[in-house]
Protein backbone atom coordinates (compact mmCIF):
# COMPACT_ATOMS: atom_id res chain seq x y z
CA UNK A 1 0.00 0.00 0.00
CA UNK A 2 1.22 3.86 -0.69
CA UNK A 3 1.76 5.79 2.60
CA UNK A 4 -0.55 8.46 3.38
CA UNK A 5 2.56 11.31 3.28
CA UNK A 6 3.68 10.30 0.21
CA UNK A 7 0.11 10.04 -1.60
CA UNK A 8 -0.92 13.74 -0.40
CA UNK A 9 2.62 14.60 -2.21
CA UNK A 10 1.16 13.41 -5.80
CA UNK A 11 -0.99 16.54 -6.41
CA UNK A 12 1.84 18.48 -5.79
CA UNK A 13 4.20 16.08 -7.98
CA UNK A 14 1.34 16.69 -11.00
CA UNK A 15 1.19 19.88 -10.38
CA UNK A 16 5.02 20.77 -11.01
CA UNK A 17 5.10 18.49 -13.76
CA UNK A 18 2.36 19.81 -15.88
CA UNK A 19 4.08 23.45 -15.40
CA UNK A 20 7.08 21.68 -16.83
CA UNK A 21 5.40 20.30 -19.57
CA UNK A 22 3.58 23.13 -20.47
CA UNK A 23 7.20 25.19 -20.91
CA UNK A 24 8.18 21.41 -23.62
CA UNK A 25 10.31 20.54 -20.88
CA UNK A 26 10.52 16.77 -22.02
CA UNK A 27 12.97 15.25 -18.86
CA UNK A 28 13.58 16.04 -15.27
CA UNK A 29 15.76 14.66 -12.23
CA UNK A 30 14.64 14.22 -9.33
CA UNK A 31 16.71 17.61 -7.58
CA UNK A 32 15.06 19.49 -10.03
CA UNK A 33 11.48 18.35 -8.58
CA UNK A 34 13.26 18.70 -5.14
CA UNK A 35 14.10 22.40 -5.28
CA UNK A 36 10.98 22.81 -6.90
CA UNK A 37 9.09 21.80 -4.16
CA UNK A 38 11.18 21.98 -1.26
CA UNK A 39 11.94 18.14 -0.59
CA UNK A 40 15.36 15.96 -0.92
CA UNK A 41 15.96 14.47 -3.76
CA UNK A 42 15.90 11.12 -1.69
CA UNK A 43 12.44 11.74 -0.26
CA UNK A 44 11.51 12.43 -4.35
CA UNK A 45 12.94 9.11 -5.42
CA UNK A 46 11.40 7.09 -2.45
CA UNK A 47 8.41 8.47 -3.34
CA UNK A 48 8.15 7.81 -6.85
CA UNK A 49 9.58 4.00 -6.16
CA UNK A 50 6.76 3.76 -3.69
CA UNK A 51 4.46 5.22 -6.28
CA UNK A 52 5.40 1.82 -8.99
CA UNK A 53 7.60 4.75 -10.93
CA UNK A 54 11.22 4.46 -11.69
CA UNK A 55 13.34 6.92 -13.59
CA UNK A 56 16.74 6.19 -15.83
CA UNK A 57 19.71 6.65 -13.94
CA UNK A 58 21.75 10.11 -15.44
CA UNK A 59 19.03 10.85 -17.55
CA UNK A 60 15.84 11.36 -14.88
CA UNK A 61 12.52 10.71 -15.40
CA UNK A 62 10.11 11.25 -18.78
CA UNK A 63 8.08 13.94 -17.27
CA UNK A 64 4.70 12.63 -20.12
CA UNK A 65 5.17 9.55 -18.89
CA UNK A 66 5.41 9.91 -15.10
CA UNK A 67 2.35 12.55 -15.93
CA UNK A 68 0.47 9.59 -17.37
CA UNK A 69 1.45 6.92 -14.89
CA UNK A 70 0.28 9.77 -11.97
CA UNK A 71 -2.82 10.70 -13.54
CA UNK A 72 -3.61 6.37 -13.84
CA UNK A 73 -2.98 6.34 -10.04
CA UNK A 74 -5.41 8.83 -9.57
CA UNK A 75 -8.19 7.88 -11.80
CA UNK A 76 -7.75 11.05 -13.42
CA UNK A 77 -6.87 9.57 -16.98
CA UNK A 78 -10.37 9.58 -17.80
CA UNK A 79 -13.43 12.11 -17.40
CA UNK A 80 -14.61 11.70 -13.75
CA UNK A 81 -18.32 12.93 -13.48
CA UNK A 82 -18.87 15.26 -10.49
CA UNK A 83 -21.59 16.59 -8.29
CA UNK A 84 -22.14 19.37 -6.46
CA UNK A 85 -24.48 20.00 -3.98
CA UNK A 86 -25.18 23.51 -3.21
CA UNK A 87 -25.62 26.47 -5.81
CA UNK A 88 -24.60 29.17 -3.90
CA UNK A 89 -21.25 31.31 -3.71
CA UNK A 90 -18.98 28.34 -4.18
CA UNK A 91 -21.07 26.11 -6.28
CA UNK A 92 -21.53 28.84 -8.31
CA UNK A 93 -17.43 29.65 -8.48
CA UNK A 94 -16.36 25.78 -8.69
CA UNK A 95 -18.72 26.32 -12.29
CA UNK A 96 -17.32 28.93 -13.47
CA UNK A 97 -13.26 27.12 -13.01
CA UNK A 98 -12.15 26.01 -16.35
CA UNK A 99 -9.27 24.12 -14.43
CA UNK A 100 -11.76 21.42 -13.32
CA UNK A 101 -11.70 20.10 -16.84
CA UNK A 102 -8.35 20.36 -17.35
CA UNK A 103 -7.56 17.82 -14.71
CA UNK A 104 -10.14 15.38 -15.83
CA UNK A 105 -13.31 16.28 -13.45
CA UNK A 106 -16.33 17.47 -15.53
CA UNK A 107 -19.02 18.95 -13.09
CA UNK A 108 -21.98 16.77 -13.85
CA UNK A 109 -24.97 18.15 -11.52
CA UNK A 110 -25.93 20.95 -9.70
CA UNK A 111 -28.51 20.51 -6.90
CA UNK A 112 -30.40 22.95 -3.94
CA UNK A 113 -33.06 22.57 -1.58
CA UNK A 114 -33.83 26.04 -2.84
CA UNK A 115 -36.96 25.29 -4.84
CA UNK A 116 -36.27 29.35 -6.09
CA UNK A 117 -33.17 28.26 -8.01
CA UNK A 118 -34.27 24.98 -9.38
CA UNK A 119 -34.23 25.29 -12.81
CA UNK A 120 -31.75 27.74 -13.12
CA UNK A 121 -29.36 27.98 -16.31
CA UNK A 122 -25.80 28.23 -14.70
CA UNK A 123 -22.38 27.29 -17.43
CA UNK A 124 -23.89 24.30 -18.66
CA UNK A 125 -25.90 22.61 -15.81
CA UNK A 126 -29.21 23.21 -14.84
CA UNK A 127 -29.85 23.32 -10.88
CA UNK A 128 -31.84 20.67 -9.97
CA UNK A 129 -33.95 19.75 -6.72
CA UNK A 130 -32.53 17.31 -4.12
CA UNK A 131 -35.70 14.97 -5.04
CA UNK A 132 -33.69 14.31 -8.54
CA UNK A 133 -30.16 13.99 -6.71
CA UNK A 134 -30.68 9.55 -6.15
CA UNK A 135 -31.50 9.09 -10.02
CA UNK A 136 -29.08 11.38 -11.31
CA UNK A 137 -25.93 10.81 -9.79
CA UNK A 138 -26.41 6.98 -10.45
CA UNK A 139 -27.50 7.19 -14.19
CA UNK A 140 -24.27 9.36 -14.78
CA UNK A 141 -22.22 7.28 -12.78
CA UNK A 142 -21.22 9.98 -10.49
CA UNK A 143 -18.49 8.91 -8.16
CA UNK A 144 -17.58 12.46 -6.60
CA UNK A 145 -19.71 15.10 -4.70
CA UNK A 146 -19.05 18.30 -3.43
CA UNK A 147 -20.90 19.82 -0.25
CA UNK A 148 -21.13 23.78 -0.58
CA UNK A 149 -24.32 23.81 1.73
CA UNK A 150 -24.31 26.25 5.03
CA UNK A 151 -22.67 23.99 8.06
CA UNK A 152 -26.11 22.66 9.48
CA UNK A 153 -27.51 21.05 5.68
CA UNK A 154 -23.68 19.86 5.07
CA UNK A 155 -24.43 16.56 7.03
CA UNK A 156 -27.45 15.70 5.55
CA UNK A 157 -26.59 16.64 1.78
CA UNK A 158 -23.87 13.96 2.61
CA UNK A 159 -25.60 11.37 3.49
CA UNK A 160 -27.98 11.74 0.35
CA UNK A 161 -24.63 11.83 -2.01
CA UNK A 162 -22.95 8.58 -0.29
CA UNK A 163 -26.96 6.49 -0.31
CA UNK A 164 -27.08 7.76 -4.45
CA UNK A 165 -23.60 5.66 -4.61
CA UNK A 166 -20.42 8.05 -4.48
CA UNK A 167 -17.69 7.23 -3.20
CA UNK A 168 -15.94 10.36 -2.15
CA UNK A 169 -16.85 13.70 -0.43
CA UNK A 170 -15.40 17.38 -1.27
CA UNK A 171 -16.89 19.18 1.73
CA UNK A 172 -16.45 23.16 2.02
CA UNK A 173 -18.50 23.49 5.16
CA UNK A 174 -16.55 24.15 8.50
CA UNK A 175 -18.43 21.18 9.94
CA UNK A 176 -16.71 17.49 10.74
CA UNK A 177 -19.23 14.65 8.55
CA UNK A 178 -19.99 11.46 10.14
CA UNK A 179 -19.77 8.89 7.28
CA UNK A 180 -19.35 5.39 6.82
CA UNK A 181 -15.84 3.82 6.16
CA UNK A 182 -14.80 3.07 3.28
CA UNK A 183 -16.47 6.75 1.97
CA UNK A 184 -13.22 9.03 1.68
CA UNK A 185 -13.67 12.91 2.60
CA UNK A 186 -10.94 15.80 1.49
CA UNK A 187 -11.70 18.97 3.57
CA UNK A 188 -11.14 22.03 2.30
CA UNK A 189 -10.23 24.70 4.91
CA UNK A 190 -9.33 28.28 2.71
CA UNK A 191 -8.25 29.81 6.10
CA UNK A 192 -5.16 27.60 6.45
CA UNK A 193 -4.14 29.17 2.86
CA UNK A 194 -4.34 32.04 4.39
CA UNK A 195 -2.33 30.69 7.72
CA UNK A 196 0.12 29.72 5.17
CA UNK A 197 0.67 32.94 3.28
CA UNK A 198 0.89 34.84 6.83
CA UNK A 199 3.94 32.65 8.17
CA UNK A 200 5.35 33.57 4.92
CA UNK A 201 5.29 37.14 4.91
CA UNK A 202 6.58 36.59 8.33
CA UNK A 203 9.42 34.42 7.95
CA UNK A 204 10.65 36.68 4.65
CA UNK A 205 10.73 39.35 7.00
CA UNK A 206 13.10 37.54 8.91
CA UNK A 207 15.37 36.74 6.45
CA UNK B 1 15.76 30.11 8.78
CA UNK B 2 13.10 27.85 8.81
CA UNK B 3 12.74 25.40 5.67
CA UNK B 4 10.24 26.04 3.57
CA UNK B 5 9.01 22.09 3.92
CA UNK B 6 9.06 22.33 7.67
CA UNK B 7 7.41 26.02 7.01
CA UNK B 8 4.74 24.63 4.55
CA UNK B 9 3.41 21.78 7.29
CA UNK B 10 2.84 24.47 10.40
CA UNK B 11 -0.75 25.14 8.71
CA UNK B 12 -1.62 21.32 9.61
CA UNK B 13 0.20 21.01 13.07
CA UNK B 14 -2.42 24.57 14.16
CA UNK B 15 -5.20 22.65 12.80
CA UNK B 16 -4.28 19.26 14.58
CA UNK B 17 -3.79 20.77 17.84
CA UNK B 18 -6.95 23.39 17.83
CA UNK B 19 -9.13 19.88 16.66
CA UNK B 20 -6.97 18.60 20.30
CA UNK B 21 -7.60 21.71 22.08
CA UNK B 22 -11.51 21.88 21.73
CA UNK B 23 -11.80 18.48 22.79
CA UNK B 24 -10.34 19.00 25.91
CA UNK B 25 -6.52 18.05 25.46
CA UNK B 26 -4.16 19.24 27.42
CA UNK B 27 -0.61 17.40 26.25
CA UNK B 28 0.07 16.00 22.91
CA UNK B 29 3.39 13.55 22.04
CA UNK B 30 5.23 14.08 19.15
CA UNK B 31 3.42 10.01 18.42
CA UNK B 32 0.30 11.40 18.23
CA UNK B 33 0.90 14.23 16.19
CA UNK B 34 2.34 12.32 14.00
CA UNK B 35 -0.12 9.35 13.84
CA UNK B 36 -2.67 11.46 12.95
CA UNK B 37 -0.43 13.91 10.20
CA UNK B 38 0.95 10.72 8.33
CA UNK B 39 4.27 11.53 9.50
CA UNK B 40 7.28 9.95 11.66
CA UNK B 41 7.61 11.16 14.78
CA UNK B 42 11.19 11.85 13.97
CA UNK B 43 9.82 14.45 11.60
CA UNK B 44 7.51 16.43 13.96
CA UNK B 45 10.16 16.45 16.69
CA UNK B 46 12.70 17.81 13.89
CA UNK B 47 9.90 20.41 12.30
CA UNK B 48 9.09 21.63 16.12
CA UNK B 49 12.50 22.03 16.71
CA UNK B 50 13.65 24.06 14.09
CA UNK B 51 10.53 26.16 14.77
CA UNK B 52 12.01 27.07 17.85
CA UNK B 53 9.88 24.43 20.53
CA UNK B 54 10.72 21.71 22.78
CA UNK B 55 8.41 19.42 24.41
CA UNK B 56 9.09 17.67 28.05
CA UNK B 57 10.80 14.74 28.05
CA UNK B 58 8.09 11.68 28.91
CA UNK B 59 5.31 14.16 29.15
CA UNK B 60 5.53 15.48 25.62
CA UNK B 61 4.12 18.94 23.96
CA UNK B 62 1.50 21.77 26.25
CA UNK B 63 -1.05 22.73 23.23
CA UNK B 64 -1.80 25.75 24.67
CA UNK B 65 2.16 26.86 24.66
CA UNK B 66 2.63 25.42 21.48
CA UNK B 67 -0.59 26.77 19.38
CA UNK B 68 0.29 30.20 21.23
CA UNK B 69 4.02 30.01 20.14
CA UNK B 70 3.00 28.61 16.48
CA UNK B 71 0.47 31.81 16.10
CA UNK B 72 2.86 34.33 16.97
CA UNK B 73 5.15 32.50 14.31
CA UNK B 74 2.86 33.03 11.91
CA UNK B 75 1.75 36.91 12.49
CA UNK B 76 -1.73 35.19 13.39
CA UNK B 77 -1.53 36.14 17.31
CA UNK B 78 -3.24 39.87 16.56
CA UNK B 79 -6.17 40.37 14.28
CA UNK B 80 -4.87 40.22 10.77
CA UNK B 81 -6.67 42.89 8.82
CA UNK B 82 -7.31 41.70 5.08
CA UNK B 83 -8.76 43.10 1.52
CA UNK B 84 -10.52 41.34 -1.26
CA UNK B 85 -10.45 42.36 -4.43
CA UNK B 86 -13.26 41.04 -6.62
CA UNK B 87 -17.02 40.67 -4.98
CA UNK B 88 -18.22 37.54 -7.09
CA UNK B 89 -18.77 34.12 -6.09
CA UNK B 90 -15.93 33.80 -4.57
CA UNK B 91 -15.43 37.32 -2.73
CA UNK B 92 -18.92 36.73 -1.40
CA UNK B 93 -17.99 33.21 0.01
CA UNK B 94 -14.92 34.33 1.63
CA UNK B 95 -16.79 37.12 3.28
CA UNK B 96 -19.62 34.53 4.64
CA UNK B 97 -16.87 32.46 6.25
CA UNK B 98 -16.69 32.48 10.05
CA UNK B 99 -13.43 30.86 10.27
CA UNK B 100 -11.41 33.38 9.21
CA UNK B 101 -12.39 35.12 12.41
CA UNK B 102 -11.01 32.19 14.39
CA UNK B 103 -8.15 32.26 12.75
CA UNK B 104 -6.98 35.82 13.55
CA UNK B 105 -8.26 37.73 10.13
CA UNK B 106 -10.50 39.97 9.97
CA UNK B 107 -12.14 41.14 6.09
CA UNK B 108 -11.57 44.47 6.27
CA UNK B 109 -12.30 45.80 2.77
CA UNK B 110 -13.22 44.54 0.09
CA UNK B 111 -13.17 46.39 -3.64
CA UNK B 112 -14.96 45.34 -7.25
CA UNK B 113 -14.24 47.48 -10.54
CA UNK B 114 -17.95 46.84 -11.24
CA UNK B 115 -19.33 50.21 -10.24
CA UNK B 116 -22.82 48.52 -10.06
CA UNK B 117 -21.42 46.43 -7.33
CA UNK B 118 -20.01 49.45 -5.29
CA UNK B 119 -22.14 50.61 -2.31
CA UNK B 120 -23.54 47.49 -2.09
CA UNK B 121 -23.48 45.68 1.60
CA UNK B 122 -22.41 41.85 2.05
CA UNK B 123 -22.10 40.98 5.76
CA UNK B 124 -20.53 43.82 7.52
CA UNK B 125 -18.28 45.05 4.55
CA UNK B 126 -19.39 47.41 2.26
CA UNK B 127 -18.29 47.45 -1.76
CA UNK B 128 -16.13 50.25 -2.82
CA UNK B 129 -14.61 50.65 -5.61
CA UNK B 130 -11.36 50.48 -7.02
CA UNK B 131 -10.22 54.33 -6.71
CA UNK B 132 -10.71 53.94 -3.21
CA UNK B 133 -8.09 50.75 -2.98
CA UNK B 134 -5.06 52.67 -2.10
CA UNK B 135 -5.85 55.09 0.51
CA UNK B 136 -8.43 52.15 2.33
CA UNK B 137 -5.11 49.55 2.31
CA UNK B 138 -3.31 52.24 4.02
CA UNK B 139 -5.35 53.72 6.19
CA UNK B 140 -6.40 50.16 7.59
CA UNK B 141 -2.89 48.92 7.27
CA UNK B 142 -3.63 45.99 5.40
CA UNK B 143 -0.78 43.51 4.62
CA UNK B 144 -2.49 40.44 3.11
CA UNK B 145 -4.50 40.98 -0.23
CA UNK B 146 -7.23 38.38 -1.92
CA UNK B 147 -7.47 38.48 -5.59
CA UNK B 148 -10.66 37.16 -7.06
CA UNK B 149 -10.76 38.48 -10.15
CA UNK B 150 -11.35 37.02 -13.63
CA UNK B 151 -8.22 35.81 -14.73
CA UNK B 152 -7.30 38.54 -16.98
CA UNK B 153 -7.68 41.19 -14.59
CA UNK B 154 -5.75 39.26 -11.68
CA UNK B 155 -2.26 40.83 -12.74
CA UNK B 156 -3.62 44.51 -12.23
CA UNK B 157 -5.42 43.38 -9.46
CA UNK B 158 -2.18 42.40 -7.49
CA UNK B 159 0.10 45.03 -8.70
CA UNK B 160 -2.80 47.71 -6.96
CA UNK B 161 -2.74 45.58 -3.93
CA UNK B 162 1.36 45.84 -4.18
CA UNK B 163 1.52 49.50 -4.66
CA UNK B 164 -0.85 50.17 -1.69
CA UNK B 165 1.88 48.27 0.38
CA UNK B 166 0.51 44.67 1.09
CA UNK B 167 3.33 42.10 1.74
CA UNK B 168 1.11 39.11 0.55
CA UNK B 169 -0.95 37.75 -1.42
CA UNK B 170 -3.58 34.94 -1.82
CA UNK B 171 -4.52 34.45 -5.69
CA UNK B 172 -7.14 32.35 -6.61
CA UNK B 173 -7.44 33.72 -10.13
CA UNK B 174 -5.54 30.60 -12.31
CA UNK B 175 -2.73 32.80 -13.52
CA UNK B 176 0.58 33.02 -12.48
CA UNK B 177 1.53 36.67 -11.25
CA UNK B 178 4.56 38.42 -11.57
CA UNK B 179 5.23 40.44 -8.23
CA UNK B 180 8.63 42.21 -6.85
CA UNK B 181 10.72 39.64 -5.02
CA UNK B 182 9.71 40.50 -1.42
CA UNK B 183 6.17 39.76 -2.47
CA UNK B 184 4.50 36.33 -0.60
CA UNK B 185 1.90 34.58 -2.74
CA UNK B 186 0.01 31.44 -1.88
CA UNK B 187 -2.07 30.44 -4.73
CA UNK B 188 -5.26 28.27 -4.45
CA UNK B 189 -6.07 25.60 -6.58
CA UNK B 190 -9.12 23.57 -5.59
CA UNK B 191 -8.79 21.25 -8.75
CA UNK B 192 -5.57 19.95 -6.30
CA UNK B 193 -8.18 19.03 -3.60
CA UNK B 194 -10.18 16.91 -6.48
CA UNK B 195 -7.28 15.09 -7.35
CA UNK B 196 -6.36 14.45 -3.78
CA UNK B 197 -10.01 13.06 -2.79
CA UNK B 198 -9.60 11.20 -5.96
CA UNK B 199 -6.74 9.37 -5.62
CA UNK B 200 -7.86 8.42 -1.71
CA UNK B 201 -11.09 6.88 -3.75
CA UNK B 202 -8.52 4.93 -5.67
CA UNK B 203 -6.14 3.69 -2.75
CA UNK B 204 -8.87 2.56 -0.73
CA UNK B 205 -10.21 0.40 -3.60
CA UNK B 206 -6.89 -1.23 -3.89
CA UNK B 207 -6.85 -2.27 -0.28
N1 LIG C 1 -13.91 25.71 3.22
C1 LIG C 1 -13.64 26.98 3.04
O1 LIG C 1 -12.52 27.43 3.04
C2 LIG C 1 -14.83 27.90 2.84
C3 LIG C 1 -14.70 29.20 2.38
C4 LIG C 1 -15.85 29.92 2.21
C5 LIG C 1 -17.11 29.36 2.52
N2 LIG C 1 -17.15 28.10 3.01
C6 LIG C 1 -18.35 27.37 3.37
O2 LIG C 1 -18.90 26.82 2.16
C7 LIG C 1 -20.29 26.65 2.31
C8 LIG C 1 -20.99 27.31 1.14
O3 LIG C 1 -20.73 28.70 1.19
P1 LIG C 1 -21.51 29.69 0.21
O4 LIG C 1 -20.93 31.05 0.38
O5 LIG C 1 -21.54 29.08 -1.16
O6 LIG C 1 -22.99 29.63 0.87
P2 LIG C 1 -24.36 30.07 0.17
O7 LIG C 1 -25.31 30.35 1.27
O8 LIG C 1 -24.09 31.11 -0.86
O9 LIG C 1 -24.82 28.74 -0.61
C9 LIG C 1 -25.35 27.62 0.02
C10 LIG C 1 -26.37 26.94 -0.90
O10 LIG C 1 -26.80 25.70 -0.29
C11 LIG C 1 -28.20 25.57 -0.48
N3 LIG C 1 -28.72 24.68 0.56
C12 LIG C 1 -29.05 24.99 1.85
N4 LIG C 1 -29.48 23.87 2.48
C13 LIG C 1 -29.41 22.85 1.59
C14 LIG C 1 -29.73 21.45 1.68
N5 LIG C 1 -30.19 20.87 2.79
N6 LIG C 1 -29.54 20.69 0.57
C15 LIG C 1 -29.08 21.27 -0.59
N7 LIG C 1 -28.78 22.58 -0.73
C16 LIG C 1 -28.94 23.36 0.36
C17 LIG C 1 -28.74 26.99 -0.39
O11 LIG C 1 -30.00 27.08 -1.01
C18 LIG C 1 -27.63 27.78 -1.12
O12 LIG C 1 -27.89 27.88 -2.50
C19 LIG C 1 -20.64 27.21 3.68
O13 LIG C 1 -20.71 26.16 4.59
C20 LIG C 1 -19.45 28.12 4.02
O14 LIG C 1 -19.22 28.21 5.41
C21 LIG C 1 -16.07 27.38 3.14
N1 LIG D 1 -8.47 28.65 -7.35
C1 LIG D 1 -9.54 27.89 -7.43
O1 LIG D 1 -9.54 26.74 -7.06
C2 LIG D 1 -10.77 28.51 -8.04
C3 LIG D 1 -12.02 27.92 -7.95
C4 LIG D 1 -13.07 28.57 -8.53
C5 LIG D 1 -12.88 29.80 -9.21
N2 LIG D 1 -11.62 30.32 -9.29
C6 LIG D 1 -11.25 31.56 -9.91
O2 LIG D 1 -11.50 32.61 -8.97
C7 LIG D 1 -11.75 33.83 -9.67
C8 LIG D 1 -13.05 34.41 -9.21
O3 LIG D 1 -14.09 33.52 -9.51
P1 LIG D 1 -15.61 33.96 -9.29
O4 LIG D 1 -16.47 32.80 -9.57
O5 LIG D 1 -15.71 34.66 -7.99
O6 LIG D 1 -15.75 35.05 -10.49
P2 LIG D 1 -16.87 36.19 -10.63
O7 LIG D 1 -16.90 36.54 -12.08
O8 LIG D 1 -18.11 35.77 -9.95
O9 LIG D 1 -16.26 37.43 -9.80
C9 LIG D 1 -15.22 38.23 -10.25
C10 LIG D 1 -15.40 39.65 -9.74
O10 LIG D 1 -14.23 40.42 -10.09
C11 LIG D 1 -14.64 41.68 -10.52
N3 LIG D 1 -13.62 42.27 -11.39
C12 LIG D 1 -13.39 42.02 -12.71
N4 LIG D 1 -12.31 42.74 -13.13
C13 LIG D 1 -11.84 43.43 -12.05
C14 LIG D 1 -10.74 44.32 -11.85
N5 LIG D 1 -9.91 44.67 -12.84
N6 LIG D 1 -10.55 44.84 -10.62
C15 LIG D 1 -11.40 44.51 -9.61
N7 LIG D 1 -12.46 43.68 -9.72
C16 LIG D 1 -12.67 43.13 -10.93
C17 LIG D 1 -15.97 41.46 -11.25
O11 LIG D 1 -16.72 42.65 -11.30
C18 LIG D 1 -16.60 40.37 -10.36
O12 LIG D 1 -17.40 40.92 -9.34
C19 LIG D 1 -11.71 33.45 -11.16
O13 LIG D 1 -10.43 33.77 -11.65
C20 LIG D 1 -11.92 31.94 -11.17
O14 LIG D 1 -11.30 31.32 -12.28
C21 LIG D 1 -10.61 29.71 -8.70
Amino acid sequence: AIPRPTAARVSLYLRELEVRLDRGQITVRSRELGDSLGFTDAQIRKDLRLLGLSGHPGVGYGIRDLLGRLRRLCGTDHECPVAIVGAGNIGRALLSYGRFETEGFRIAAVFDADEAKVGERLGRSTVRSMSELRDRVQRLGIRIGIVATPPESAQEAAERLVEAGVDGILNFAPRRLELPTGISVTEVDLSMSLVNLSLQIALSRMN
